[in-house]
This record gives C-alpha cells, sequence and structure tokens, in this order.
C-alpha cells in the first residue's frame, strides 16, 4: 500500500 | 497604491476558476514584478503557484509591496460579475482593507465596480528548489485532462511512468484496471496538439487523482500542459498563461511505506 505524502516532506517553510 | 489593468477579464475569471477548488484562502502578494500568489492545500499535500508578470498587463502601478488577503470564493464570485470581454481593473490603498474591482464594457457604456474585504491572512511560504527534472512530458491540457477523469472511474490513484518516446497512465481499483499510453508525437502542424517527452531517465511515480482534477481545473487557460516528474519529488503540472505568466500546480507521490 502506497501512502501519500505531505508536500511539507519536500518543501520548506521560509 | 497599488493598480492594475487587464485587456481581458476572461484571463483572471479563469485563474479564479483555476484556484478555487483547491484553496480556500490566499495572498496576492503584488511587487513591481507583478502578482504572484502561493498556497497549501488544506491537507498539505499540494501546493499551487501563480504568477502574472507586470509586462502582460495593460497598465501596472505598485508604489509599495502590499499583501492582499482575500477570501477565493468571493474574489470568484465577483470575478464572475465580469464578462469576458471586459477590461478590468483592480485597485488597492497601501494600508486599505479593500480591493476594488473595476469591469468596463468594451464599448465603455457599462462601468460596473465591486468593493472586496480583504482579509489578515497569515499563509505559511514553502520554498520551492530549483531543480531539474527527469521527465518532462508536454501534452495538449484538453488531453490531460480527459486522462484524469476517466481514470478516476477505476481508481484514487494513477501510476505514471515515462519511458522514452512515450508515457503510460494506469489506475488499478475494484473494478478492474485502467491502462491510456501516450505516444509522442512525431509530426505535428499544429503546436497545441503535440506531444513531446523528454527524457534523462525512466521514472514510475503514483500521485492521487483527486487531485490532479483538482489541476485540471487550469485547463482553460492554456492548449498545452507540462509535467515535470523526477523520482520521488513533487510532480509539477505547469499551465502557461500566455503573454502573463503561468499557474504551476506541485503534487507530493504517494509512496511505499
Amino acid at each position: 500500500e502506497k501512502k501519500q505524502k505531505s508536500i511539507l516532506s519536500f518543501f520548506n517553510k521560509t | 497604491m497599488f493598480e492594475c489593468r487587464l485587456p481581458k477579464a476572461e484571463v483572471l475569471k479563469k485563474t479564479m476558476d483555476a484556484l478555487k477548488d483547491l484553496i480556500k484562502e490566499a495572498v496576492w502578494d503584488v511587487s513591481a514584478q507583478g502578482l504572484s500568489l502561493q498556497s497549501m492545500d488544506s491537507s498539505h499535500v499540494s501546493l499551487v503557484q501563480v504568477t502574472l508578470r507586470t509586462e502582460g498587463f495593460d497598465t501596472f502601478r505598485c508604489d509599495k509591496n502590499i499583501a492582499l488577503g482575500v477570501n477565493m470564493d468571493t474574489m470568484q464570485k465577483l470575478m464572475k460579475c465580469a464578462s469576458n470581454d471586459d477590461n478590468i481593473t483592480l485597485k488597492s490603498e497601501d494600508n486599505g482593507d479593500l480591493l476594488s474591482l473595476i469591469f468596463e464594457s468594451p464599448n465603455g457604456e457599462k462601468t460596473s465596480e465591486y468593493e472586496m474585504k480583504l482579509m489578515d491572512l497569515d499563509i505559511e511560504q514553502l520554498g520551492i528548489p530549483d531543480q531539474e527534472y527527469s521527465c518532462t512530458i508536454k501534452m495538449p491540457s484538453g488531453e490531460f485532462q480527459r486522462i484524469c477523469r476517466d481514470l478516476s472511474n477505476i481508481g484514487e490513484s494513477v501510476n505514471i511512468t515515462v519511458v522514452k518516446g512515450g508515457v503510460d497512465f494506469s489506475a488499478k481499483g475494484d473494478i478492474g484496471n485502467a491502462k491510456i499510453h501516450v505516444t509522442e508525437s512525431s509530426n505535428v502542424d499544429n503546436e497545441k496538439d503535440a506531444v513531446t517527452v523528454e527524457v534523462n531517465e525512466p521514472v514510475n511515480l503514483t500521485f492521487a487523482l483527486r487531485y490532479l482534477n483538482f489541476f485540471t481545473k487550469a485547463t482553460p487557460l492554456s492548449g498545452q500542459v507540462s509535467l515535470s516528474i523526477s523520482p520521488d519529488v513533487p510532480l509539477v503540472v505547469a499551465y502557461e498563461i500566455e503573454d502573463l505568466g503561468h499557474v504551476k500546480y506541485f503534487l507530493a507521490p504517494k509512496i511505499e511505506n
């Protein structure tokens, strides 16, 4: 089963 | 003081249509470069980024950088009051709490002015890294919309496999399976009908169709869509707005636990 990643795992808050 | 004018309201109406199902509130950042917006959806799975460059406007005045916090539903409702051919002026004072939207008919016989209350929003901004992608697919936007819609009948996710010369979109579900293969165009008279597939390395990734279907609300903005894909990073779905800017969506992949 594949799990939905969060966009926050890839882009940092500025 | 901020004031800008576009010759046709249609483009801004379409831009609002492309955003309002994905995000409820957003901040338009106004600077000498133009208007820009960045926002995540409420589940933090995707991110949308819009750029409307100064050069694409009839007139553009921005004395000081300002942030216009808007309710997207409200702005879209007001934009719907403009006819596609109307020219549109957006106006706001530097420390004001209102955005004026002025629609003028092409013959100048009707002018409508709406004022929208602005919101004080604190929206997190993310740094989007510049990067090279393993694969870039360009295809007719209507075709991509159709593929996402059709595969939603089968499953919740689409697996995108890009190899030299073509791309497979496949879905699996309780009722069965589907695979749509799109081949790179060999010879195309009209650029808008072309499918191009650039592959530095083949990729295979899975994405939620729910979000891709939200993204395809931008289809009326552009005849072509580009999909940029690399292993284990967000997919970029980009629609260029001719002479004005772009709407780009970033979607986090689904990955094996």
